[in-house]
């Protein structure tokens, strides 16, 4: 919905990074493999 | 000037040895020359080019087959041992000639190859001495390739030792550099998310002083 | 059983060739039998282990030395060609016998190996045939390893090959991962900025407000 999409946006980056809780190695690959090569 | 010398076992004498030279210039079609030799007597002939040719022509075989196969019973030896037959046959009465006969054998059948007569060497000596002389420089030459093919190969072991060296070092690098890098981003992104949560807790008290504002007025 | 076959050439004549067969049981220490033949005659003669010990005290040589010395002059022909001299000396009187001696050359002085005298054989054919026949053994095994080892040296190049590919494609993997993971780190870490950006520009709005309120009150 319009507000998940507010909530996640104002959350995650587009890359479903978060803005705020810290990052470890698991999630920053996670982070990494949503990347394509468009990006 | 090709050389090579063989043993053989004579069809008619299969318990004696006899060494055949045979020696001829880079191309065994142009002709070649034979020596046959008991270690004690030794007996000699040529084969000239159009002797060749004539013989390729009665066997209606094509000259280059026909050369290719002098090449394999005479100077090759290739095949099994009972590919190819030859045979020393003394003239009785003339004991300065002797027949010597080459042919090939298929299955069943015998199909001969050449002959021609050869004429006893008056310093049979001298024949051996080469003979033998030969072999040693064989002998040497191969020796001497083989300790190069030696070296050659310690070389090569030793060079793939060392790129295998080096790729597992590669390998264990790309691996270490991944790990480093990750460290080094996850250092940087928490940076800025500390920053982006400490922005967010200022601006949630920003904001709520002016609520409180609001509300008063 | 060991066997070498060489030449020599005896210093009294020194035109002439003879082959030098020596023989003996894994070690030339405990014994060894030379043959000698010109291409038509040979003689044979043993030294015996004893003999070989004797031939060291006489010299006041250490044996294992005595041997080495014994192994190079007359197994491995090791050192320059005029390094052991050689000489047949046939009894004028005595045609059944010879005299075999052999010697080390150091700069302007010679000084004596050993000796024995060797015995005529009476059928110096056969001796001349098995000499001739050690000969082709020696260079067929030699051609054999030669062959295994070419292609063995083939093979270890490949191998070469294929491992420096490798390399090489680990190293390119290792410079893409790089460059790979840095892009993905710097767009993610310019999503964090841009949100930082983005927060400080809501931060320095609502901080604004609060500042004009207090001016107005």
């Amino acid at each position: 919905s319009p507000d998940t999409k507010q909530h996640f946006a104002c959350e995650y980056d587009c890359y479903g990074d978060s803005y705020t809780a810290d990052t470890d190695l698991t999630q920053i690959k996670e982070v990494f493999s949503r990347i394509n090569e468009n990006d | 000037m090709e050389k090579k010398v063989s043993r053989i076992y004579p069809v008619s004498e299969p318990g004696t040895i006899y060494f055949l030279q045979v020696t001829w210039e880079k191309d065994l079609g142009t002709g070649f020359m034979i020596t046959l030799s008991d270690a004690q007597s030794a007996w000699a002939g040529t084969v000239s080019e159009a002797e060749i040719s004539k013989e390729a022509d009665d066997m209606e075989m094509e000259r280059e087959k026909y050369v290719e196969e002098l090449r394999k019973a005479l100077v090759l030896g290739a095949g099994p041992a009972n590919m190819y037959n030859f045979d020393v046959c003394k003239d009785g009465e003339n004991v300065e000639c002797c027949d010597f006969s080459y042919e090939k054998n298929l299955k069943d059948v015998s199909f001969r190859l050449g002959s021609l007569k050869l004429q006893k060497v008056s310093s049979p000596t001298e024949v051996i001495k080469e003979l033998i002389c030969h072999c040693l420089d064989c002998i040497a030459e191969l020796h001497a390739k083989k300790e190069h093919l030696q070296k050659e190969n310690e070389r090569l072991l030793s060079d793939w030792n060392d790129v295998q060296g080096q790729l597992e070092k590669c390998v264990e690098a790309k691996e270490e550099l991944e790990a480093d890098l990750y460290k080094r981003f996850i250092l940087v992104l928490n940076e800025k998310k500390a920053k982006i949560r400490n922005l967010q807790k200022l601006l949630k008290e920003a904001q709520e002083p002016a609520e409180d504002t609001a509300h008063i007025r």
